[in-house]
């Protein structure tokens, strides 16, 4: 554990509660992507099945456990408790298009041809394009609120972190995960325009809204 | 070989 993960973690931990937070309090999920969170539902479900083979460490359980029941709590408020304000009209990204190609390329591309190290590897793929319907549906209507583009945010800076980690572990530990390290790269690279906007726009005290 | 990979990342 180094502080880029550390950081890293925790970044990812608080953009789910923002996300919990905001639903919460305002009673609504206008503006979020269902589709988005039922993609990370599944990526932490196909991910973290080596909890029942395998402990790391309390932490490391821990905090698996946290990211999928969260994962699923937020699924389950945004189509029951909250489904009233599910903005669906404007959630029109095709799952298939993102689950068939990245499902085909963890079965050709992986570690080891085992099921647990296909589930691994999809969920690694899955997660780099997992938020592609919450953009697309922010590119749709042009505006997000400042809550959700807090969390989009954290969300993002989390595997941008994830990427220092990498780098400090290939040369403090020799340790190198090829899959991850491109996978993240592709996640990092598809929220530079949304960190662009955030810092030029949301920082600064404006709300977000895309140019026409 | 069968050997699973530890995983320690989230």
């Amino acid at each position: 554990m180094n502080i880029f993960r550390l950081i890293g973690d925790m970044s990812h931990l608080l953009a789910i509660v923002l996300l919990l937070l905001k639903m919460w309090k305002t009673r609504s999920c206008a503006g979020i992507s269902g589709k988005s969170q039922i993609l990370f539902a599944l990526v932490f479900a196909t991910r973290y099945l080596d909890l029942f083979t395998a402990f790391i460490s309390a932490y490391n359980s821990t905090m698996k456990l946290f990211f999928i029941s969260t994962s699923l709590v937020t699924v389950y408020l945004m189509y029951f408790k909250f489904r009233a304000t599910y903005d669906a009209n404007h959630d029109t990204f095709r799952l298939e298009f993102l689950v068939v190609p990245v499902g085909g390329l963890a079965f050709l591309v992986n570690h080891n041809f085992s099921p647990l190290e296909i589930l691994w590897t999809f969920s690694i793929y899955l997660e780099s394009v997992a938020i592609l319907p919450q953009l697309f549906m922010m590119s749709k209507t042009g505006e997000a609120e400042t809550i959700t583009s807090h969390y989009l945010f954290a969300l993002g800076s989390y595997r941008a972190l994830y990427i220092l980690n990498w780098v400090f572990r290939y040369y403090f530990e020799g340790f190198f995960d090829l899959i991850a390290v491109v996978a993240g790269c592709v996640q990092t690279i598809l929220y530079c325009d949304f960190f662009y906007l955030y810092i030029t726009k949301v920082l600064k005290g404006k709300k977000l809204s895309l140019p026409a | 070989t069968f050997q699973i990979r530890l995983k320690d990342e989230l």
